[in-house]
C-alpha cells in the first residue's frame, strides 16, 4: 500500500488564464511532480493538486514566485487514509 | 444477506461483488446480474439489470467508478440500487419508469483500478492495462471512447493521468460497455457518475459546439440540480462539459450522445471543498440521497419524452 505521509492537497485560485497556464506547465513536468485532483479549467474554478511531501517546498516556492494564491486543503493525506481504513475495518467488524 | 451490509461505509471490490450476488438473490423478481465482459486483469465486469418484463424495452444506463479513486461513486450506486427496488411500487415515478423501461447499473466500471486502490494505491485513477514497450501502467478510461478520441483534453503520454490509450475502445472495460449498449440498441439515457466538484454536465466535452438539443439538456440539468439541492442544500453548477469545466476528449457521454443517446449526463458528486476524493463515509448516504433525486428527475424526463 503506497504511503502518502506528509503529502498535501493545495487549493489554488488562479486569477486568470496566464496563471492557469502556469499550473498546466506543472502537469507536464517529467517525472510527474503533482497529481491534479481538480485540473486547471477556468479562473472561476479552484484547482486542487496533490503534492508529494518531497516536492512541497519546490512547488510552494513556484506558486509563490508566480503570485499564485493557495491554501492547504488537506494537510496530510495519510492521516485521512488511516481514518478511512480504520472506519472500513470497524464497519466490517459490525457487519460480521 | 444485504440486510447486514452497511450502506454508510466504503467496501472492497469483493465485498461489492458479494453484495451484488446477495442483492440479486433477494430481489430476483426485478433484478438480474449480467456479466458484460472482463477487465484487463480478467475480473468480471458486472451490470445489474432492473426489469419488470418485456424484451429490449427502452433503457436507462447508469455507470460509476470509471475513475477508481472516486470511491463515493461506487458507494452511491450501491445505495441507488437498493433505492430502486425499495421504491418500485411505492414511488410513482420509479414505478412508471420500471413499468415501461429497463435500468442497467454498472457499479464498478473499472474493477482492476478499484481493486488497486484498496491494495496498493488509494489514489489510482486509471485502469491497469500494460503494453509492451510502454513504461507506465493504465489508461484513463474516460478518454478512451471513440468520440473526439485523441483530441484536446486528453494526453498521448502513457504516464499521464489522462492518457487516452493507443486507440479508441482499446481498453476492455470500455469495449465491453460499447458492445453491450450497441447490441442492446435501445438505450435512451446514459448517466456516468464521477466525483468530485458538484457539477451536472452534458455533451460536448470535446468541443465548444452546442449539441442539437442543448436547450432541452440545459433545462433538464437545471431541474435535476434543483431536485438535488432540495435534499441537503448542496449546490451544483451545470452545463456542457466544455463550457462548464474544460475540454475533454474521448469521454463516455460524448460517445453516448454521438451514438444516439440524447439524454447523456455526467455527474461530479460532492466534495464540498474539504476532502476531495477522500470524502468521509459519513457523507455516503446524504450524497446518495441527493444524487438519487437528480437521477430520478432525468429518468422521469426520459420516460415522458420518448424518441
Amino acid at each position: 500500500q503506497m504511503n502518502f505521509t506528509g503529502d498535501q492537497v493545495l487549493r489554488i485560485l488562479a486569477k486568470n488564464e496566464k496563471q492557469l497556464s502556469l499550473l498546466r506547465d506543472l502537469e507536464g513536468l517529467k517525472p510527474q511532480k503533482v497529481d491534479f485532483w481538480r485540473g486547471p479549467a477556468r479562473p472561476s474554478l479552484p484547482v486542487d493538486m496533490r503534492v508529494p511531501f518531497s516536492e512541497l517546498k519546490d512547488i510552494k516556492a513556484y506558486l509563490e514566485s508566480h503570485g499564485l494564491a493557495y491554501n492547504i486543503m488537506i494537510k496530510d493525506i495519510q492521516v485521512l487514509l488511516d481514518e478511512e481504513r480504520e472506519a472500513m475495518a470497524k464497519s466490517r467488524r459490525l457487519e460480521r | 444477506s444485504t440486510s447486514s451490509f452497511s450502506y454508510s461505509s466504503y467496501h472492497t471490490l469483493e465485498e461489492i461483488y458479494t453484495w451484488i450476488d446477495n442483492f440479486v438473490t433477494e430481489h430476483s423478481d426485478i433484478v438480474s446480474k449480467l456479466q458484460i465482459g472482463h477487465s484487463f486483469e480478467n475480473r468480471s465486469i458486472l451490470v445489474l439489470k432492473f426489469s419488470t418484463g418485456g424484451s429490449r424495452r427502452p433503457a436507462i444506463w447508469i455507470d460509476s467508478g470509471i475513475h477508481s479513486r472516486e470511491w463515493i461513486t461506487h458507494a452511491t450506486s450501491v445505495w441507488i440500487a437498493k433505492k430502486i427496488v425499495s421504491e418500485y411500487g411505492k414511488d410513482r415515478i420509479v414505478t412508471d419508469v420500471l413499468n415501461a423501461m429497463d435500468i442497467f447499473l454498472e457499479i464498478v466500471s473499472n474493477p482492476d483500478g478499484f481493486a488497486y486502490t484498496h491494495s496498493m494505491n488509494r489514489l489510482w485513477r486509471k485502469n491497469k492495462s500494460t503494453r509492451p514497450g510502454i513504461f507506465c501502467i493504465g489508461v484513463d478510461l474516460n478518454r478512451n471512447w471513440k468520440s473526439g478520441f485523441g483530441g484536446n483534453g486528453s494526453n498521448n503520454n502513457p504516464c499521464s493521468e489522462t492518457y487516452h490509450g493507443p486507440s479508441p475502445q482499446s481498453e476492455p472495460e470500455v469495449a465491453a460497455v460499447v458492445d453491450f449498449i450497441m447490441s442492446h440498441g435501445n438505450v435512451k439515457a446514459l448517466i456516468s457518475i464521477h466525483s468530485y466538484s458538484q457539477m451536472l454536465m452534458y455533451p460536448y466535452g470535446h468541443s465548444l459546439e452546442p449539441v442539437s438539443n442543448q436547450e432541452e439538456l440545459y433545462h433538464l440539468a437545471k431541474d435535476a440540480v434543483q431536485a438535488l439541492y432540495e435534499v441537503h442544500g448542496i449546490e451544483y453548477i451545470y452545463g456542457s462539459i466544455s463550457t462548464t469545466l474544460y475540454v475533454a476528449s474521448g469521454i463516455t457521454v460524448d460517445w453516448a450522445y454521438d451514438s444516439g443517446i440524447k439524454y447523456s449526463f455526467s455527474f461530479e458528486l460532492r466534495d464540498t471543498g474539504r476532502y476531495g476524493f477522500l470524502l468521509p463515509a459519513a457523507q455516503i448516504i446524504p450524497t446518495a440521497q441527493e444524487t438519487w433525486m437528480a437521477i430520478r428527475t432525468i429518468m422521469e424526463h426520459t420516460l415522458h419524452h420518448p424518441y
